[in-house]
């Protein structure tokens, strides 16, 4: 999904 | 990953180890703000929840461990371990200030209404103001020791070092987050001035002593 991506981030 | 990126996970990590080996070392939390401290950790609980629902990678899973180990060691040191040395006459910054409306902005600007995705949003808000408490206790007390200038330096950094992130996804990966970035930007910019005092001041050896 599009929030996988969003929230790779530390 | 990329370098800015890599660099601002690494000052991170840096400026934790510092907060915690200055306090370690000195027995002692003078000059550190609790409330700072605690809305961290605040910070980072409400963000890393995914840690039970999402892998990303080893190197991720590890660094947020880390980050959510360590705030809650500071707040332990601070409020436990060496309780006798903490300032807390000068820490007197409302933390409710900086939670409530990041929360009411996170339930109003989110990117999906779900109780994961709002904490994620709270904690990205809560983060950039979560240092406020800290620098209006180093104005109240119109000075910071040398390590907590640099811990401070190594914090504001890693920010600034991920906005760089940003721009690079940007064009590398068509990647971008607005509250992030925007939330970002913020925080950056409340660490402005203290950046021009520790490189005008602190780095040619002086103190950092703010002008009467």
């Amino acid at each position: 999904t599009i929030f996988d991506k969003l929230h790779d981030e530390l | 990953m990329n370098i800015f990126r890599l660099l601002g996970d690494l000052s991170h990590l840096l400026a934790i180890i510092v907060l915690l080996l200055k306090i370690w070392k000195t027995r002692s939390c003078a000059g550190i703000s609790g409330k700072s401290q605690i809305l961290f950790a605040i910070v980072y609980t409400s963000r890393y929840l995914d840690l039970v629902t999402t892998y990303i990678s080893a190197y991720n899973t590890f660094m947020k461990l880390i980050f959510v180990v360590a705030a809650y060691a500071t707040v332990y040191l601070m409020y436990i371990k060496f309780k006798a040395t903490y300032d807390h006459n000068h820490d007197t910054f409302r933390m409710e200030f900086l939670v409530i409306p990041s929360l009411i902005l996170a339930l109003l600007i989110n990117h999906e209404l779900t109780v994961l995705e709002v904490l994620w949003t709270f904690s990205i808000y809560l983060e950039s103001v979560a240092i406020l408490p800290q620098l209006f206790l180093v104005s109240k007390t119109g000075e910071a020791e040398s390590i907590t200038s640099h811990y401070l330096f190594a914090l504001g950094s890693y920010r600034g070092l991920y906005l760089l992130n940003w721009v690079y996804r940007y064009y590398a990966e068509d990647h971008y987050d607005l509250i992030a970035i925007v939330a970002g930007l913020v925080q950056t910019v409340l660490y402005c001035d203290f950046f021009y005092l520790y490189i005008t001041k602190v780095l040619k050896g002086k103190k950092l002593q703010l002008p009467a």
